[in-house]
């Protein structure tokens, strides 16, 4: 089965690669 | 004699006039301010020294000051650019710059490489994307067995690695990303427009017309 699946893409969506929660309150 | 302590004398080390980083970011001097308003937030969090400690900002992306995480190291040792072990506010403000929606893409593009560039080689390695992988599902608590991990590594190095020397470099990098548009979608915080609302208080104290 040909696996089209990126690993950027996986790291670059994973939540705890973001900084988003930095501006939680 | 009588100690007056101004607003000037309690800024912590490091720091910088919001019109001096608004000139070199792509923040305006409010948003520079406002900035400044969660700076002082994540830097008092565990010390209140007005500089942010790799603790300080776990604690901030985690909620959990001890929970080593891969990622929040690479962001914390890229943000320390004078490499003191703390974040200064100037380093904070130009450093989140890139992540403005308004940040020159190349920026965006070289950021990201130097961020998953985990042991500053120049390349991004097999073993570091394995390695990153492997950190993501952890945090994720997903389980994939190591041959699809490896199955992927290889697919994504096979597409990557254009001139097939096992690492990529900053050149290869720049054409997957142009391939690949989405790769750097996390290097863009929408709510960096918005820094202003989320952090209003600067607007009864701001010193400087934008």
């Amino acid at each position: 089965k040909p696996v089209s699946m990126n690993a950027f893409e996986l790291i670059s969506r994973a939540q705890g690669f973001s900084l988003e929660n930095l501006f939680e309150k | 004699m009588g100690c007056v302590l101004t607003k000037k004398s309690r800024r912590p080390p490091g720091y910088e006039e919001p019109t001096v980083l608004a000139a070199e970011t792509p923040f305006t001097v409010s948003e520079v301010e406002a900035l400044y308003e969660l700076f002082k937030k994540l830097s008092s969090s565990i010390i209140d020294d007005g500089l942010i400690h790799k603790e300080e900002l776990q604690l901030a992306l985690f909620r959990n000051r001890n929970r080593r995480n891969l990622f929040a190291d690479r962001i914390f040792d890229l943000f320390d650019v004078k490499r003191n072990g703390v974040i200064e506010f100037g380093e904070f403000v130009r450093s989140l710059g890139i992540f403005h929606p308004n940040a020159p893409v190349e920026d965006k593009i070289a950021f990201a490489f130097r961020l998953y560039d985990l042991r500053q080689t120049g390349f991004i390695e097999w073993d570091e994307l394995k390695e990153m992988v492997l950190a993501l599902l952890h945090e994720s608590d997903l389980v994939l067995s190591d041959d699809f991990i490896e199955t992927i590594v290889n697919k994504t190095f096979s597409d990557a690695d254009t001139k097939g020397d096992g690492k990529i470099d900053l050149e290869e990098w720049k054409e997957f990303v142009s391939k690949n548009p989405s790769l750097i979608k996390n290097m863009t915080l929408p709510y960096l427009k918005d820094i202003t609302l989320a952090f209003p208080s600067f607007v009864i104290s701001t010193e400087v017309e934008d």
